[in-house]
């Protein structure tokens, strides 16, 4: 990996969190 | 070799011998990814931030996030007693950290908390600094930055005239809060440096 941020997988975490993905919250 | 991740967000500095790098990086991300999530929120809470591209948005978010937890983590950092406490609960020295092998972006992170907290910034300060630091207008990626610098400069002259209000006799205070945004860009430099240093696959 190039880009920690990739190595982190943190776009994928912003982008369901931003698209507002309930089921992807804790309870 | 023992992986030692000395984030507070961990529960521990480091783990049981017999895990696997694979499950270390899912405990790790329990407590990582409600904090990103919680970083999202913030932003959303931002006027104008979702007014940004969609692209945009997340750009500023993937370079933002570590120094947005930084402020927001600043406090898990005793300067006093040298010790971080991670969100188990659990306080380590400083020594013991170095210890394992964790050094100078740990220094960084304590002479940046004992900068910051020196200000003494009350919660709705330390809220519009952390916008400000969020939506900067030279991350690397950006597509429309025009429209960030707009948003930037907003929060920043609401930043100046919050400061100004509760600190009046402190011209100074503003300023000194602003040179703490090349101090967060150099210890998220550093924090890419380990985080690279760190495959996960």
């Amino acid at each position: 990996f190039s880009d920690p941020a990739s190595n982190l997988g943190l776009e994928d975490i912003i982008r369901k969190a931003l698209m507002g993905n309930l089921e992807e919250r804790p309870e | 070799k023992d992986i030692v991740l000395a984030c507070p967000m961990n529960m521990c500095p480091q783990d049981k011998p017999n895990k696997t790098p694979q499950e270390i990086w899912e405990d790790f991300s329990l407590s990582f990814t409600p904090a990103v999530r919680e970083v999202v929120e913030f932003a959303k809470h931002i006027p104008g931030f979702s007014a940004l591209s969609e692209n945009d948005q997340v750009t500023l978010l993937k370079a933002g996030t570590f120094e947005v937890l930084t402020v927001r983590f600043a406090s898990l950092f005793n300067v006093k007693e040298q010790t971080v406490t991670f969100i188990s609960g659990a306080t380590y020295s400083l020594e013991a950290l170095k210890g394992m092998g964790m050094g100078g972006l740990l220094d960084t992170m304590f002479e940046f908390s004992e900068k910051l907290n020196s200000l003494e910034l009350t919660a709705e300060e330390l809220g519009l600094f952390t916008a400000v630091v969020l939506v900067s207008a030279d991350r690397s990626g950006i597509e429309n930055i025009n429209s960030v610098e707009l948003l930037q400069e907003s929060l920043i002259r609401a930043l100046r005239a919050l400061v100004s209000k509760s600190n009046p006799c402190d011209v100074s205070r503003f300023t000194k809060l602003l040179l703490k945004m090349p101090d967060l860009r150099t210890l998220n430099n550093m924090h890419s440096e380990k985080l690279l240093s760190f495959r996960i696959d």
